[in-house]
C-alpha cells in the first residue's frame, strides 16, 4: 500500500503480513497486506484491526475488524457505540455506503477514522488529535503513521518498474480524470493501475486525496510531489 | 463477583479528582471521599454504581458488595448527585467539562482548539 504518515512521508511499501499503523495509549491499528499477485512485490491491504482502549468514564475497550468483502458497520461485539458507561456515546460507528465505507467517530480522543473498500483492497484514513498521536512510549516505535515504512519495506524504483497489462499512457489518462494535479496521489494511481491492470484502482487514490482534503489541518500540505522521499515515480519509472 | 474490580476502578477514577484528600475508597465499608470535586465525584459514583449493578448477580450475599452499594448510596445523597447523567444540582458557574469530549475539554484547558494529524494507507 501507499502510506502517508503524520509528517507527510509518502511511501509505497511492501509490508507483507501484519504491520502496525498506530500503537499508542489510546489506539492500536494493524493492517494486514498480501501480494497483489503471486510473487509480486506490490501488496495490498486485505484486513484492518482497530482497538479502542478502554477509558475510565468514557468507553469500554472496543475492537473493530474489517476484511475485503466484509466491512461491518459495528464493532466486533455487535455494538455501535462505546458501551454503557456515561460517555459511551463518545464512540460511534456509521456508514454512508454499506459494504464500501465505514466512519468511526471517537470524540473522547478527538479522532475520526474512515475505512473504505475499493478494487478489492482496504483503505484507512485517520484524523487524530496531536496529543493523542504522541501518547506512546519508546517501545512503541514501529508505527507506519509515525515514521512511514521502514526502508527495508519501501519499494525501490526498479521494483516499481514492473509492467502490467495496461500501458502507461492509458494509466495516466485514467488517473488524470480524477487527479488533475500530478502529485504523489496521481503517481500512486498510475502505479496501482499499471501493477494491477485494474482501472478501478483509480478510486483508491482519489478517495485518499478526498480524505486528506477533509482531514489535513493545513491544506498547503495536501499535494506532495515526487521530490518528497519515497513517492512512487510511476510515470517517471516507466519511461 | 467483581466488586473488588469496581472498587479499584472507583479509586483510580477519583484519584485524578482529589486534592490531597485521603482516599475515600469504598473498600468493604462506607468510605469518605476526601477532597474530591463534586461533579467529578458524581460521575465516578455513577460509574461505580453501574459497575456494582453489572456484578450484582454474582455478588449476592457478599458483604463487600453490599457495603459498597450502601456506601455509594450514602455518598450520592451526601453530594447531592443525580442518578442520570448530570452532576449535582448546580446553583451557578459554568457546566463541568465533559471528560469524553476531547475537543471541548482541550479548548477549555488551553484556550485554543487542539492540533490534529492525518495519516492514510491505500492502494497497492
Amino acid at each position: 500500500p501507499h502510506v502517508r504518515s503524520f509528517h507527510h512521508h509518502f511511501h509505497t511499501c511492501r509490508v507483507q503480513g501484519a504491520w502496525p499503523l498506530l500503537d499508542n495509549d489510546f489506539l492500536f491499528v494493524q493492517a494486514t497486506s498480501s501480494p497483489v499477485a503471486w510473487g509480486a512485490n506490490a501488496t495490498t491491504t486485505r484486513k484492518l484491526t482497530i482497538i479502542f482502549k478502554n477509558m475510565q468514564e468514557c468507553i469500554d475497550q472496543k475492537v473493530y475488524q474489517a476484511e475485503v468483502d466484509n466491512l461491518p458497520a459495528a464493532f466486533e461485539d455487535g455494538s455501535i457505540n462505546g458501551g454503557d458507561r456515561p460517555g459511551g456515546s463518545s464512540l460511534s460507528i456509521q456508514t454512508a455506503d454499506p459494504g464500501s465505507h465505514v466512519q468511526i467517530q471517537a470524540a473522547y480522543i478527538g479522532t475520526t477514522i474512515i475505512i473504505r473498500q475499493t478494487a478489492g483492497q482496504l483503505s484507512f484514513s485517520i484524523k487524530v488529535a496531536e496529543e493523542v498521536a504522541r501518547a506512546f512510549s519508546a517501545e512503541q516505535d514501529l508505527q507506519l503513521c509515525v515514521g512511514g515504512c521502514p526502508p527495508s519495506q519501501r519499494l525501490s524504483r526498479s521494483e516499481r518498474n514492473r509492467r502490467g497489462a495496461i500501458t502507461i499512457d492509458t494509466a495516466r489518462q485514467l488517473c488524470k480524470e480524477g487527479l488533475p494535479v500530478e502529485d504523489a496521489y496521481f503517481h500512486s494511481c498510475v502505479f496501482d493501475v499499471l501493477i494491477s491492470g485494474d482501472p478501478n484502482f483509480t478510486v483508491a487514490a482519489q478517495t485518499a486525496l478526498e480524505d486528506a482534503r477533509a482531514f489535513l489541518p493545513d491544506l498547503e500540505k495536501l499535494h506532495l510531489f515526487p521530490s518528497d522521499a519515497g513517492v512512487p515515480l510511476a510515470s517517471a519509472a516507466f519511461p | 463477583c467483581k466488586i473488588l474490580r469496581c472498587n479499584a476502578e472507583y479509586v483510580s477514577s477519583t484519584l485524578s479528582l482529589r486534592r490531597g484528600g485521603s482516599p475515600g475508597a469504598l473498600r468493604g465499608g462506607g468510605g469518605r471521599a476526601g477532597g474530591v470535586g463534586s461533579s467529578g465525584l458524581c460521575r465516578a459514583l455513577r460509574s461505580y454504581a453501574l459497575c456494582t449493578r453489572r456484578t450484582a448477580r454474582t455478588c449476592r450475599g457478599d458483604l463487600a458488595f453490599h457495603s459498597a452499594v450502601h456506601g455509594i448510596e450514602d455518598l450520592m445523597i451526601q453530594h447531592n448527585c443525580s442518578r442520570s447523567g448530570s452532576g449535582p444540582a448546580r446553583s451557578s458557574g459554568p457546566p463541568a467539562p465533559d471528560p469524553c469530549d476531547y475537543e471541548g475539554r482541550f479548548s477549555r484547558l488551553h484556550g485554543r482548539p487542539p492540533g490534529f494529524l492525518h495519516c492514510a494507507s491505500f492502494g497497492d
